[in-house]
């Protein structure tokens, strides 16, 4: 048991730095076991420095920085054991336009092995969509779906 | 194995009969403020068996039942099928193709099913077990649930990593 | 001190009321206290129905639901008990575009008593500002702000 | 009572001195992610009192020093200070315009001032009390916190309601 863990922490530890340099365009992560004497049940701790800055706290991270790193380890996860699909809601809202442009490029690069589902406001992840489901309630408190955009043919089809 | 589709029947705000089809790739769900699209994550949640009602945002098991509108009444039942393309035979079944069903009534009683045979949750469970999908925490991330993976204390944190292991 | 409190708790509801059906278009509100025999130490329950659905528990409302509410509840106490200036970090990251446009509206109507200051990504909000201050970092972790627009002549000055 | 001016140095990222002025309406502060849209916030939340660290995103005082960075130094210390017109005397003091002063330096050190005067903590807290600026919750909403108004405990939000009575 032991061993799985260790083998997986070191996994997870090493891709959760190649998506952070891909993500920031630069800086350092740091996945540490805070007693590595007892494998098993210690806790984790995570450092992150940010292209430019020094050593941060995660506390000090902003908004942004935040949901970039959790991301990140999310994804560094789902290379290490893949998921055929995974929903993300509203995970873009603390983004700048240039962060939800690498954010929906780095998911890109998943989509051979995983389905993504995303729920959004933003048009930089809209348009990044292959398919593009609207939620809408045409009669009160009622759900229907009312469009289906595929990507081939860029223009909503009966948005009506 | 992949998501091929979802259909919702009385759960939340879908009080009507409502499918939708997925294919591979990234799919967005848009729409104004309140129109329902959350409420298609935690219907994904809990077909896949979420017993946690606070992970959607219920206070019991059948507040997710739609309780009408001004235009609609209350409905007695909820239903969700979710059905997965298993042509790689990533799910311990012979079936090329697997559908999970989950029902609850008014009365507090709930069903599951898996390609229509009555089942019991443990066995959504272990069906799920070790692919990837179901309760485990990085595969659905709910609204504004992101930040809880670098927030929470670091013994709290080790379950993610556990779930990788 | 119970009157004074009361006194308020009344005040504060009223203008809840208002604020929440001019932000939804309609719906209703309730506050009240949990133990109105023990006034000075009871909890306060929020009751509020969206305009179109049944009565909902606070749990069940949607991201930007929860926003405009807690945006209703705030701009009530403002108005009992007015404060020179607000400063709101990315409140509206929740809310789709019409909310964004409402957000705006109301917010313009309290300027009279209160200065406003929005940090926002969303472009409806800074559409709406009187003033626009750009922070960036030209120099790797260090801040510097960049740019004033007027709101007379839309322009940018000197966004360089 | 409007808020005129806000000159911040060597608060966290605010490395050289940097100068606002505010007028009345609405004023956006606009930036790309980890710019420092917060860190003027924190400033203001700073120079008014605030001594709860963690409502400053810091664990200890000496935090919100700007702490250096690839092209700059670490300083010793940081200062803000607001600047406040006074002239339809909603503060308690006979000056037309106020300026609050807050330091602290690498050794723990803080200091406070009025108008140019050294003063103590409690001073600047009598100075805006019941005057809808400072400690009050609902008159600054740090990123993130808006969904707490609800989400708290219903005892929890009483102390919001009080604050107005
Ligand atoms: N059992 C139910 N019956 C009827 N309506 C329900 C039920 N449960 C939840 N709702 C309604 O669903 C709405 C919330 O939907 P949801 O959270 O999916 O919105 P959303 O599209 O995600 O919006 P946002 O963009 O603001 O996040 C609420 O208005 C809530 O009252
Ligand atoms: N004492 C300090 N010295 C130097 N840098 C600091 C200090 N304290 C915080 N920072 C840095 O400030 C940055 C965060 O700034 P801030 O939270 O203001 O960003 P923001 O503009 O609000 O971004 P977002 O749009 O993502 O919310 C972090 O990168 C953090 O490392
Ligand atoms: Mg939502
Ligand atoms: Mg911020």
């Amino acid at each position: 048991c032991t061993e799985k863990f260790l083998t997986a922490f070191a996994a997870i530890a090493h891709e959760f730095q190649d998506l952070f340099l891909r993500l920031f365009g630069g800086g350092a992560t740091e996945l540490k076991l805070d007693d590595p004497t007892n494998v098993l049940e210690s806790g984790i701790e995570i450092n992150v420095t940010v292209p430019g800055k020094r050593n941060q706290n995660l506390l000090q991270l902003s908004g942004g920085e935040r949901a970039l790193t959790a991301l990140a380890l999310l994804l560094a996860m789902l290379r290490v054991k893949p998921s055929p699909f995974v929903v993300l809601d509203e995970i873009d809202a603390p983004l700048d336009e240039a962060n939800v442009g690498r954010y929906s490029e780095v998911l890109r690069d998943f989509t051979r092995d995983t389905q993504f589902l995303i729920i959004t406001h933003n048009k930089g992840t809209m348009e990044a969509a292959d398919v593009l489901y609207g939620v809408t309630m045409e009669k009160a408190g009622v759900s229907k779906i009312v469009s289906v955009r595929l990507a081939d043919h860029r223009e909503p089809v009966g948005t009506g | 194995m992949y998501l091929k589709r979802l259909e919702l029947y009385g759960f939340k705000t879908f009080a009507e009969r409502t499918d939708l089809e997925f294919g591979p790739g990234i799919v967005a769900i848009v729409g104004p403020n309140g129109s329902g699209k959350s409420n298609i994550s935690d219907a994904i949640l809990w077909v896949l068996g979420e017993t946690a009602m606070k992970s959607l945002r219920s206070a019991k098991s059948t507040d997710v039942i739609f309780n009408g509108s001004d235009v609609r009444k209350a409905l007695g039942m909820a239903e969700v099928h979710i059905t997965l393309d298993n042509a790689d035979g990533a799910l311990p079944t012979d079936y090329t193709e697997v559908t999970v069903t989950r029902r609850v009534f008014r009365s507090g009683e709930s069903e599951y099913l898996i390609n229509r045979v009555p089942v019991r949750l443990r066995d959504v469970h272990d069906l799920f077990m070790d692919t990837g999908i179901g309760k485990q925490s990085y595969s659905i991330i709910s609204q504004g649930e992101v930040d809880a993976i670098l927030s929470t204390r670091s013994e709290d944190r080790r379950a993610l990593f556990e779930e990788v292991a």
